[in-house]
Order: C-alpha cells, then structure tokens, then sequence
C-alpha cells in the first residue's frame, strides 16, 4: 500500500542512492 | 635514463596516513580504496581523476542514465567544486559511509543530499520532484493523488513546525524515529575493503600495524 509509504523511504530505494554499486566497478 | 614521473607515487594517493587520520579508514584501508578508485577514475579517461560520466558508469554500469540523484550525490562528494573528484575528496565522502562513521555525520549527509536548492530546508516541491525522480527511474506508476498523499503524510510528520519545509532539526527528529532513512547512508562493503581489494598490498607503502 504505497500511501502508508514514507516519502523518503520511497526516495532511498533509488539506484542513484545505493553506492554499493560503486563496489561492482 | 630517470624519468622522475616514474617514481612519484600515484596522483591522489601521496600521503595514506594522513587520509587515515581524516577519515574512519585505516591507511591499509586508503590503500585498498584507491584501487578502487583508480578503476572507477580510469574507466573513460585515465587520469587519475573521476569525472561525472565515470561515476555514472561505476553506479549504473552505463553513462546513458539520468539520475538526479547520482548527480546530488557526486556534488557533494566534489567538495572542491571543479566537476571532478580526486582520491580525497572521495575517500572523505565514503568515510561517512562506513559503517563506523558518526551517526551525525551520516544525518547532515542526507539532510544536504535531499536539500536539493541548499537552501538549509527541505521544501515539498523538492521532496515531489525526488519522488517522481525515483518512481521515473525504477519505471513504476503512481498517480500524482496518491504521490501528493504520501507526501502530505510525511510533512504532517516531519515538518512539526509546520511551515511548510523540513529543517535540519525535524529532519534529524524524522531519522531517528525512522533509521530506516538512513540505511544507504551505510555500506558495509567499507568494512571489507582490504578484501575486496588484496591487490593493494603491492602498491602498500607502510606497513600497517
């Protein structure tokens, strides 16, 4: 039910967020 | 017969012990780091130097992504503000990222990250335009009722002066009640690191006891 969603852990599930990705490099 | 270039250490990596003492990473750590850093830093142009297309490229493993976000996020590790990173500027950022790294540290990080006009307030059209930001990337739908529903719910929580914008103060409030928030302020890869990257052994220039 995404409108019991807090904003901000909707943004935080963006990949430009995640830098773990930077560790696949 | 001496080309003095050869024997300099690599650009960035000229003084480990005192980028130790800068950050939460320990010089063996600075030194796995930088063979990080010198892949990301070499994937366009070798240059000792990580430009924004190659920071792209290391977070998306293509330079065709738009990411509003991947952008905030190299802005504020470009503490020199040239548009390129050096091995301390991005060593520094990922400090904060460690798991050992003051929580303070970690909400300011995020505060700024989401702060996106640096206006010392997070407003609601900031917040909206991150949303659609990550829904667009992440290819999902949602009306704008239900986008503008999910962020009323949130300035009814967060924003408990009721003004309209989010300070630093209700920012921090929020995280604490929600650490959730702050949980890609974290990588556990940093911990790792020596790891991940054994190779810096070869290039280690102190023997790190």
């Amino acid at each position: 039910q995404p409108v019991a969603m807090n904003a901000f852990e909707l943004i935080s599930l963006s990949k430009g967020l995640n830098l773990g990705n930077l560790f696949d490099a | 017969c001496c080309d003095a270039d050869l024997y300099k250490q690599p650009r960035g990596l000229e003084d480990p012990e005192a980028l130790a003492r800068e950050t939460v990473f320990s010089v063996s750590e600075i030194e796995a780091l930088y063979e990080l850093f010198k892949k990301i830093s070499s994937a366009v142009i070798d240059d000792g130097l990580i430009n924004k297309e190659e920071f792209q490229l290391a977070l998306f493993k293509t330079n065709k992504k738009e990411s509003l976000f991947a952008d905030r996020v190299f802005d504020l590790f470009d503490t020199k503000h040239n548009g390129i990173l050096d091995f301390e500027e991005f060593a520094c950022a990922l400090s904060i990222f460690h798991p050992n790294s003051p929580i303070d540290d970690k909400i300011e990080f995020s505060f700024q990250l989401y702060d996106l006009k640096q206006q010392g307030f997070i407003e609601r059209q900031e917040v909206k335009q991150m949303v659609v930001a990550t829904l667009t990337e992440s290819g999902m739908n949602l009306s704008d009722d239900v986008i503008e529903s999910i962020i009323d719910k949130t300035f009814e929580e967060a924003d408990t002066k009721h003004d309209g914008k989010i300070d630093k103060e209700e920012w921090r409030n929020l995280v604490l009640r929600h650490p959730s928030l702050l949980k890609n302020m974290t990588l556990q890869y940093l911990k790792d690191i020596t790891t991940t990257f054994p190779s810096f052994v070869f290039h280690s220039q102190v023997d790190d006891t």
